[in-house]
């Protein structure tokens, strides 16, 4: 075992050791420290502070940081594992961890629900996805009447909503994405199964002993 | 013909916002 943590610490705060890690999530060892060129490049991108802060998880995501999301919002609040407003290396390869090809579905169904569930009741309701709908038409540049919006709840709400009590329980999503599994899609990045040949400089960078795959 | 609705869930999953791809850009 290297030195991996003690130098790495010093810079970054609440970075974990890779081997560790690796041995939580849905990634090897080689495959957290090429996350890691990443996050480097993320967490130094407005303040280089060894930390992802909102504005620079925005500029990430839109090369614009000035550009407000509510979806972008609420996957940086999810990222934001300890709630402290930043993202730390190890909430960063967690949470990425959901979105591997490999990770276990249930957990890509559990983050979908959490993201939908924009208040955390636990409950994903009717006005939540009517913000989310117009939030979406906002960005897109769409423009739907107030009654094609209700239709399009009427209609989701019929299908999800089983016990008809105006909210979707964690049960009914999971029967509901069971049913339209393309809403899933959204949980798996592809991109992460090649991280190690799209940073490859992690090589130079490596502070394990041993690289393993 | 009869218009097709989409599911919201459909629709919202195609913001840009949730489309982490774009964090592995260089």
């Amino acid at each position: 075992m290297g030195c991996f943590h003690s130098t790495a610490s010093k810079q970054f705060p609440g970075h974990e050791d890779p081997v560790i890690l690796a041995s939580q999530t849905a990634f090897s060892v080689s495959e957290v420290e090429a996350l890691f060129e990443l996050y480097k490049s993320i967490s130094s991108s407005v303040i280089d502070d060894g930390l992802i802060n909102k504005e620079e998880f925005q500029l990430a995501l839109f090369k614009n940081r000035k550009k407000e999301n509510l979806f972008a919002n609420r996957i940086f609040e999810l990222f934001d594992v300890k709630k402290k407003g930043v993202i730390d290396f190890g909430d960063f390869v967690k949470s990425l961890s959901v979105f591997h090809p490999n990770a276990p579905h249930e957990d890509k169904i559990d983050f979908s629900f959490k993201l939908y569930d924009l208040d955390g009741t636990g409950f994903i309701e009717r006005q939540e996805v009517k913000q989310m709908l117009i939030a979406l038409l906002c960005e897109s540049g769409m423009k739907l009447a107030d009654e094609t919006v209700e239709i399009i709840l009427d209609k989701t709400f019929l299908e999800a909503d089983v016990n008809q009590d105006g909210k979707i329980d964690k049960s009914e999503w999971q029967n509901f994405v069971r049913q339209n599994p393309s809403l899933l899609k959204i949980m798996t990045l592809p991109y992460l199964r090649d991280i190690t040949t799209t940073f490859p400089s992690f090589v130079f960078h490596s502070e394990v002993d041993e690289i393993v795959t | 013909a009869t218009p097709v609705i989409m599911n919201a869930f459909e629709l919202i999953s195609t913001s840009q916002g949730l489309n982490l791809s774009s964090l592995f850009e260089k």
